[in-house]
């Protein structure tokens, strides 16, 4: 499985407007100046599967990251991540989407292929797609580092989640 | 259990030796088990001595040793058990011109098997990539694009892949 | 003493104001005192506003625009009351290519004023330098030589021993 | 003032041979591969400049700065930092050396312009010339963070200091 696609709307600093962001198998490099957006493609996939307590996407709380600006604010924030499935994930459709947003009371709402779902849901389904619990296949900026600072017990745990 | 365990830590630390030691000709990384009787009892150790160095303290390595020890690390997991999808965002900081070409040219291979998103500042790691997203901002709200790797600025042509 | 606390607060935001203007355009970062009526009772907030964007608190900002914020205030203390030194090791990590140049003009401007000791390992900074000196390791043992700024090649990994 | 070289012996990567590391005014680069020894530059100046409680140096204890190799150890890790006076200190001599040497059994001996001299008054020269007591003014890996990190009560006090 790979992510073909990520949709937006209200995230961060991609604006009140339904943004896609292309992405596709194979090796993808996401350029431009500093304090452009690129990292908040990151923290939109944090988002949208639920990673948030493996990974900090800067927000205090889950209201920060509806975007704001100049005084208007997005009514809420929606991440969709676009799966090609290729048999990776439990389900029989050729894409699985996975869906969260946020309203401005802070309250989150999960989808899983446009159907309403509860958190371990995807969690479970994440899981079965080989997506590893504490996100090690996400390194935000200068999370490197946690594979030499982490404990030989965490490590331990590391490699033991992989058997 | 403690044979599955066994069976992760043996295959990984092979991986681990090896990509390391396409990283860094001369030096060698390995995990070392705490407990070596009863595995599941102690933890696992990270051990990296860089070339021509001795075995060192990870604290005391340099920015840049460590963040080749934690790829090589991460290469290693991700050869024994690809996930889907990796994201990097801005690995390459601590990196000199030289192991960036290197982790650049292991990205572009391991990407065969799972699909790379990098996020990087510098040219040497996007020359790499397959497909290149550019990222802007206009007021405040980030503008998504494509863009040809040959668009890159710097030069293209002494990067054969 | 409060009298005396007052002054350097306006003179460094004075400082702060212009240096971030001359590296942001059209962005604005300041001091801002959390207690007005006595001073000494309160803390000193620093408050960015990256061009286009609002006033956010410093921790959502980007790498690239929190370096270029406390880089900012650093030269603004300095230019108030210049150490004698300065190190800077690898500030330029998180910077991209265009904030780096600015980086280097700002460190250019400040180093007659004070020395500044700068290891980089990308070209942009060092191509400001007035002299360099070249770091290799043979055995693990280093070696220090001096370069000439024209010898930089692309890259400042592969210096000729 | 500024400093003019760095002389040393058996400290860190610089082997068990005294070596010069010429600097002097103006904008100096430090440029070399990873794991040269480039920043073990800064760690021998906070090293001799008793800036060891304001700065890591990467070590455990002190007797980890000095030099050793395929088992092979120096004797003992020194480090002379040689300003150019330039009126800057209170001493009348054109050139001001801040000596530092820890032992095998990890001993610290400071000498100014060649004679012993306490901690203290190495810390009281150095306040003389200019060089704050939290060194700011010298920025490690990563270190640039910490005026965004430092707590609003920090940010007052590094202000207060140059009152
Ligand atoms: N809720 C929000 N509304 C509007 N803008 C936001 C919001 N949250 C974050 N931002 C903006 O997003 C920007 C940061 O984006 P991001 O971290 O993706 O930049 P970047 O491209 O990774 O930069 P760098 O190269 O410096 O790391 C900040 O300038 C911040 O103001
Ligand atoms: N006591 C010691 N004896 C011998 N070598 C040492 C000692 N202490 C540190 N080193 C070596 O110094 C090297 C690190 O040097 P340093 O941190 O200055 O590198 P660097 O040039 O800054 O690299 P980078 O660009 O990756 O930051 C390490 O490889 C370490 O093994
Ligand atoms: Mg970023
Ligand atoms: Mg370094």
């Amino acid at each position: 499985a790979y992510i073909d696609r990520i949709n937006v709307f209200g995230f961060k600093s991609y604006g009140s407007r339904k943004l896609t962001i292309p992405l596709g198998e194979g090796f993808i490099g996401i350029v431009g100046p500093n304090g452009s957006g690129k990292s908040n493609i990151g923290d939109a996939i944090v988002f949208a599967l639920g990673l948030a307590t493996a990974k900090s996407m800067r927000a205090l709380k889950l209201t920060d990251l509806i975007f704001s600006s100049k005084g208007k604010t997005a009514p809420y924030a929606e991440v969709e991540i676009v799966f090609k499935n290729n048999g990776a994930f439990p389900l029989n459709t050729e894409e699985v989407s996975i869906y969260r947003r946020v309203d401005l009371n802070g309250k989150s709402t999960y989808k899983i292929n446009g159907r309403t779902a509860k958190y371990y849901e995807v969690e479970e389904l994440l899981s079965e797609a080989g997506i590893p619990r504490q996100a090690y296949n996400i390194i935000t900026q200068g999370d490197i580092f946690r594979f030499i600072k982490m404990t030989p017990y965490e490590r331990r745990e590391l490699l033991s989640e992989l058997a | 259990k403690e044979k599955a365990f066994l069976e992760v830590f043996n295959k990984v630390n092979k991986n681990l030796k090896a990509i390391f030691k396409e990283l860094s000709p001369s030096g060698k990384a390995y995990l070392e088990l705490e407990n070596e009787k009863t595995p599941l009892d102690g933890g696992v150790f990270l051990k990296a001595r860089p070339r021509g160095k001795d075995v060192k303290r990870l604290e005391i390595m340099s920015g840049g040793e460590k963040t080749l020890t934690a790829l090589a690390f991460l290469f290693a997991v991700q050869q024994y058990k690809p996930a889907p999808f990796y994201y990097f965002d801005e690995v390459d900081a601590h990196l000199d011109d030289a192991n960036a070409r290197k982790i650049g040219q292991l990205m572009k291979k391991f990407s065969k098997e799972a699909q790379f998103i990098v996020v990087t500042l510098r040219d040497t790691l996007a020359h790499f990539s397959d497909r290149l997203i550019g990222v802007s901002s206009r007021e405040g709200i980030s503008q998504i694009y494509t863009l040809e790797v040959s668009e890159l600025l710097g030069d293209t042509s002494e990067i054969k892949v």
